[in-house]
């Protein structure tokens, strides 16, 4: 099973 | 102020239609560099990243930093009203309320002046690291939309696999599974069709058919498509804004997508 990740976890809030 | 006029009001239509189902709302940053815009959807697994520069506009003035808060769906129903072949000019005062866009015809017969409410959009800004890819694939965006959307009859996630030969599309749900590989090619009779691979080593990842889905709706707007990838960080399928094929273009629409991984 496949989870869909947020794009949060790779980019730092500016 | 802020005043811009761009030759092609279909190329700012098919701009906000491309992202008008991904995002609702969206801040358009304005500076004297051209216009920006950053947007996730709700769930904060994809990003639009749209740049516009000035170049792409006959006219362009710019004399403070403005923030349009607009609503894109609703943005896209009045650049419905544009007709094809109309010039569209933005206006905004500096603490206005609201956009003004101004639709003439080629021989300038028709005017057509309409007001888009400004909203206040509370948006989180994210950093975007300046990296290079480990691969990039270069093809025809008509025939990326044409993969997902096929991909999309047999499950919601895609696998995206790549090697030196080809780009590997593969999918797997309820009723069966498929996969269609795209293979380099070098010479072909239409530039437009050609896959071009650039790579330093294998890569494969999944995606959310559904996302995938979302960002081929910018194929209207280039030919080609470029789908970059690394091990374990979020695609980017970037199209070009107002430029011709591969070259670079006065803009670019830019899609990211977080992968998703095994749980």
């Amino acid at each position: 099973k496949k989870g869909q990740t947020s794009l949060s976890s790779f980019f730092a809030k500016k | 102020m802020f005043e811009a006029t761009l030759q092609k009001a279909s190329t700012l239509k098919k701009v906000i239609e491309a992202i008008k189902d991904l995002v609702t709302d969206g801040n358009i940053e304005v500076s004297e560099t051209g216009m920006n815009l950053q947007a996730m959807d709700s769930s904060h697994v994809s990003l639009v990243s749209l740049v516009l520069h000035t170049d792409m506009f006959e006219h362009f003035r710019c004399d403070r930093n403005v923030t349009l808060g607009i609503n894109l769906p609703n943005f896209a129903k009045i650049l419905k009203c544009s007709g094809n072949d109309d010039s569209v000019t933005l206006k905004a005062q500096d603490d206005g309320e609201n956009l003004a866009i101004v639709f003439e015809s080629e021989g300038q017969e028709r005017v057509s002046e309409f007001e888009l409410k400004l909203m206040d959009i509370d948006a989180e800004s994210l950093g975007i690291p300046d990296q290079d890819y480990n691969t990039n694939v270069k093809m025809s965006s008509a025939e990326f939309q044409r993969i997902v959307r096929d991909m999309t009859v047999l499950g919601d996630t895609c696998s995206i696999g790549c090697t030196k030969e080809g780009v590997k599309f593969s999918v797997s749900g309820d009723l069966g599974q498929g996969n269609i590989t795209l293979r380099q090619t070098n010479s072909v009779d239409k530039e437009e069709e050609a896959v071009t691979i650039e790579m330093d080593e294998p890569v494969e990842l999944n995606f959310a058919l559904r996302y995938l889905g979302f960002f081929t709706k910018a194929s209207p707007l280039c030919p080609r498509v470029t789908i970059s990838m690394s091990p374990d960080v979020p695609i980017v399928v970037a199209y070009n804004v107002g430029g011709e094929k591969d070259t670079e273009g006065a803009g670019s629409l830019s899609f990211y997508l977080a992968p998703k991984i095994d749980e």
